[in-house]
Formats: C-alpha cells, sequence, structure tokens
C-alpha cells in the first residue's frame, strides 16, 4: 500500500453528491456511496455525515470526459472509471466517476459500491497498492459486494493515517460484594441510626441492632437510590438525622427519605476551601458536638448553633490522646467512640480520653472463624440474616483478657 | 499484411504511451528528451509498469501488459501523484 500523510487532519468529514447518475436509482446511489465510506470507517476512527449543500470535504460528482476545473479527464466508455483526490482543500478529496460507464448495484456494468469504495480511498489519503487482493490495486476487479472489500493490506494502509478503530471502554469490573469476615474488612463510614448500627462499604451496608441478635446485609441503594456508594462518612445527629458524606457533598437523610435541596457541598458546614471530602464523623450524643475528622485533623461542630466550634482544626492525636491515626470511620454506641482505621478498631473512652479496647473491625458480625468467606448467611444474594449475633457488650472473659493485653500492647505504640 | 500489423503496432504503442503518461508520469519526465532518449524512457516506464501489477518484467509491450492496459480501472496515476 502507499498513502500521503498526514491525511485529513480530523476524524469527522462530511461528503455531499452533487449530481446522480440515470443508471441507477438516487436511493441506490446513496446506498453505495455511504457503504463505500462506511468500508473504511469500520476499521478507523473516521465517521462520515452527508450534507446536501455547501462544501463537504468529499464532494462527489458523475461526470464525463474533461470536466470543469478538474485536472483529470475521462475517455468515454471503459477505460478510466473514476478518480478522487487526496486530503486536503479545494479538489482534496473529491471523488468523480466517469458517467459515459454503465453503473449498477450489482455484477452487471461497473459496480458503483466497488467502484466508489476504491476512490475513497484515495479521497483519504492511500494511493494505489501493488497487492492485487487490495481494494486499492488500480484495476477494477468484480468483486462479490455482499463480502466486505477490504485486504489486509488495504486495512494496513488507513490505519497507517488514521490509525485503528477506537478502543472499546474498558467493562466496569463486576462490583465486589464484600463478605462481612473477611479479617481484612474496613469500613467507608459507620453511623448509628436509631437504634441501630449502619457499616458503609461499597454499595452496601450492613445493619445490626443494638437488642436484637440479628445483622443485615443491604445495597444502600435499596434505602436511598439517589445516594452514591463509596460514602465517606456518616453521623446521626440529635435531630433523628443522619448525614452521609462522599467527596465535597452531603446528604441529608430522615428515615428511609433523603431530604430534598441535597447534596450541599460540605463547605455550608463550615470547612474552609481546602477541605475536599471528609474521612468520618461522629456525633456525642451528651454533648451535642460533631467529630469531622480529615486526615491528622479533627474539626468540631456545634449541633445547636450549627457552627464550628473555635479552636479548630485539631491533630487528632491532640484531642483525643492515643488515636495518633487517620480515622476510616467513626461512631459512638453506648457512651464509647469506635474508631476504625483498616481492619482495626479501637475502643475510646471519651471521658478518661483512652482506648479501651482494639479489635477487628468485623467483631460486631461475631464471626466464629473469620476468613475469606461468608459465614452463616449468602451474601451473594445480597440480603441476609446472621444468627445468634452478640454485640460486644456480652461478657466474655477471654475477649476481655485479649482486650486488656492489646491495649497494653498497643498502648504504647499509637502513643 | 505488414501495413495492417504496422497500424496495430502503433495503435498499441499509441496506447502505452497514452496509458504511461497518465497512470507512470512518462509525458512530464520525457519531454525534454531526445527521441532516441525517450525511447529508452518508454521502456523503463514499460518495466516499472509491470513490475507494479507483478508482470515479468521485458520493457517490451507484450500480450500481458496489453491486456493490463487495457483493463478498466481508476484514473489515479500509479506513481508520481
Amino acid at each position: 500500500y502507499g498513502y500521503t500523510l498526514p491525511g485529513w487532519r480530523k476524524y469527522n468529514l462530511t461528503y455531499r453528491i452533487i449530481n446522480y447518475t440515470p443508471d441507477m436509482a438516487r436511493a441506490a446511489v446513496d446506498e453505495a456511496i455511504q457503504e463505500g465510506l462506511e468500508v473504511w470507517s469500520k476499521v478507523t476512527p473516521l465517521k462520515f455525515t452527508k450534507i446536501s449543500k455547501g462544501i463537504a470535504d468529499i464532494m462527489i460528482a458523475f461526470r464525463t470526459r474533461v470536466h470543469g476545473r478538474c485536472p483529470r479527464y475521462f475517455d468515454g466508455p471503459l477505460g478510466v472509471l473514476g478518480h478522487a483526490f487526496p486530503p486536503g482543500p479545494g479538489l482534496g478529496g473529491d471523488t468523480h466517476f466517469d458517467e459515459d460507464e454503465n453503473w449498477t448495484k450489482d455484477g452487471a456494468g461497473f459496480n458503483l459500491f466497488l467502484v466508489a469504495a476504491h476512490e475513497f480511498g484515495h479521497a483519504l489519503g492511500l494511493s494505489h497498492s501493488n497487492d492485487q487482493t487490495a481494494l486499492m490495486f488500480p484495476n477494477y476487479v468484480s468483486l462479490d459486494p455482499r463480502k466486505y472489500p477490504l485486504s489486509q493490506d488495504d486495512i494496513n494502509g488507513i490505519q497507517s493515517i488514521y490509525g485503528g478503530l477506537p478502543k472499546e471502554p474498558a467493562k466496569p469490573k463486576e462490583p465486589t460484594i464484600p463478605h462481612a469476615c473477611d479479617p481484612d474488612l474496613t469500613f467507608d463510614a459507620i453511623t448509628t441510626f436509631r437504634r441501630e448500627v449502619m457499616f458503609f462499604k461499597g454499595r452496601h451496608l450492613w445493619r445490626i441492632y443494638y437488642d436484637i441478635t440479628d445483622v443485615e446485609f443491604e445495597l444502600i441503594a435499596s434505602f436511598w437510590p439517589s445516594l452514591p456508594a463509596d460514602l465517606q462518612a456518616a453521623y446521626e445527629n440529635p435531630r433523628d438525622k443522619i448525614l452521609v458524606f462522599k467527596d465535597e457533598n452531603f446528604w441529608m437523610i430522615r428515615g428511609y427519605a433523603v431530604l430534598p435541596d441535597y447534596p450541599k457541598s460540605i463547605h455550608t458546614l463550615g470547612f474552609p476551601g481546602r477541605v475536599k471530602k471528609i474521612d468520618a464523623a461522629v456525633c456525642d450524643k451528651t454533648t451535642r458536638k460533631t467529630y469531622f475528622f480529615v486526615g491528622i485533623w479533627c474539626w468540631r461542630f456545634d449541633e445547636m448553633t450549627q457552627t464550628m466550634d473555635k479552636g479548630f482544626p485539631q491533630r487528632v492525636v491532640k484531642h483525643f490522646p492515643g488515636i495518633s491515626i487517620r480515622v476510616d470511620a467513626a461512631f459512638q454506641y453506648k457512651g464509647f467512640f469506635f474508631f476504625s482505621r483498616g481492619s482495626k478498631q479501637f475502643e475510646y473512652d471519651i471521658k478518661t480520653k483512652n482506648i479501651t479496647r482494639i479489635m477487628r473491625t468485623n467483631t460486631w458480625f461475631q464471626c466464629k472463624e473469620p476468613k475469606n468467606s461468608s459465614f452463616g448467611f449468602d451474601i451473594n444474594k445480597e440480603k441476609a440474616h446472621s444468627g445468634g449475633i452478640k454485640i460486644l457488650y456480652h461478657k466474655s472473659l477471654s475477649l476481655f483478657i485479649f482486650g486488656i493485653v492489646h491495649l497494653l500492647k498497643n498502648t504504647s505504640i499509637y502513643q | 499484411f505488414p501495413l495492417v500489423r504496422m497500424t496495430e503496432n502503433e495503435e498499441n504503442m499509441q496506447l502505452a504511451q497514452a496509458y504511461l503518461n497518465q497512470f507512470y508520469s512518462l509525458e512530464i519526465e520525457g519531454n525534454h528528451l531526445v527521441q532516441s532518449k525517450n525511447r529508452s524512457l518508454i521502456d523503463d516506464k514499460i518495466r516499472e509498469m509491470q513490475a507494479f501489477f507483478g508482470l515479468t518484467v521485458t520493457g517490451k509491450l507484450d500480450s500481458n501488459t496489453l491486456e493490463i492496459m487495457k483493463t478498466p480501472r481508476c484514473g489515479v496515476p500509479d506513481v508520481g501523484q
């Protein structure tokens, strides 16, 4: 194959059929021309649009003998069937067919589709190929017009100029379903909600109840279809609402309803513009103060006055001694704060300001043998119930000793 | 008979010249040459054309070469576009 660079410097090209041959129905000519162009658009990023007036990139005409200002001429029946000019302004791209030929849509005479497809190869920048199987071979060869006429040589040629078809966008990965007993389980956000605790992870959430030994696994969308997946923070405010955060937005939820006019910007809460997302949030129900965690910093928000407290942000470790981590999720349960980071969770006494226990995040799901599989319930059904969940406060001597040992061991690490 | 033969050869040579002019830049390259050199250029162009079409390269107007020249084709030159 041969080609001239740079070809058209664009991928969207227009064409216009200036006149029609009387040999064929207009619709048949339209079809032959369109299919002749599609031959090339099937293997390149090129797209062709037909226009009916004005100057198109590819002006198509049926002419005879010496015609207009065209520097090439036709020679009556047989001989030369058509010609076209390489990409460029003026005559560039223009394609002429010899009206003295007998144009057809099938095998008798000269098949307009085959000749047009060849000429459009020139109009796009290809020159003749000496490969006798190529459409760009100069001599007319009667091929089966139902078969795709390009040879590999033609495809290589045109792709040398315009590249291949644009790659299909990669299929989004199947969202993974989190496993409650995965020892590496982490949470995006955790919040209490009335008498429940909700653990958010990707598109899903788990719900546990304070006094019922049951856990439910649901799609977030099944409760609040308008919420996005991959929430980053959530908390329950003293007015029976939960606020969920993602990037610079937050939504307010009451029961099963996301309140109108949300999402709103987190900056309406008083965050400076440099804060682009919230890692975690928790409201102290006693003081009605909400703590927002952003990296190593925390802000305190007064739920009564709806303003940020002065003196913040503070370093998390300064306000919560022992918590020298970036917090993934936080919530308050029975007076204690629980901070999650990775697969670890820290029970924190906000009165004495120290860590009282360290445990796995999924301790709440009472996994008997934490492993990389679901337990007790079939999470593939997206909704499931576990049997016999016991909340941490149920006394377990061994767990208590385990906690004390870890507390002593890790307090030194995290301080 | 010799007269007819000559005419046919002439016709073929005219056809070949027209073909080579149009598709192999013969006229552009040869218009400043003397006739003897022009003849040599025609032979070269015939070879070039034969090579392009995968014919036996002889530089002579044999039947296969003439057949190709008489086949309906695209009007865009094969060389020197």
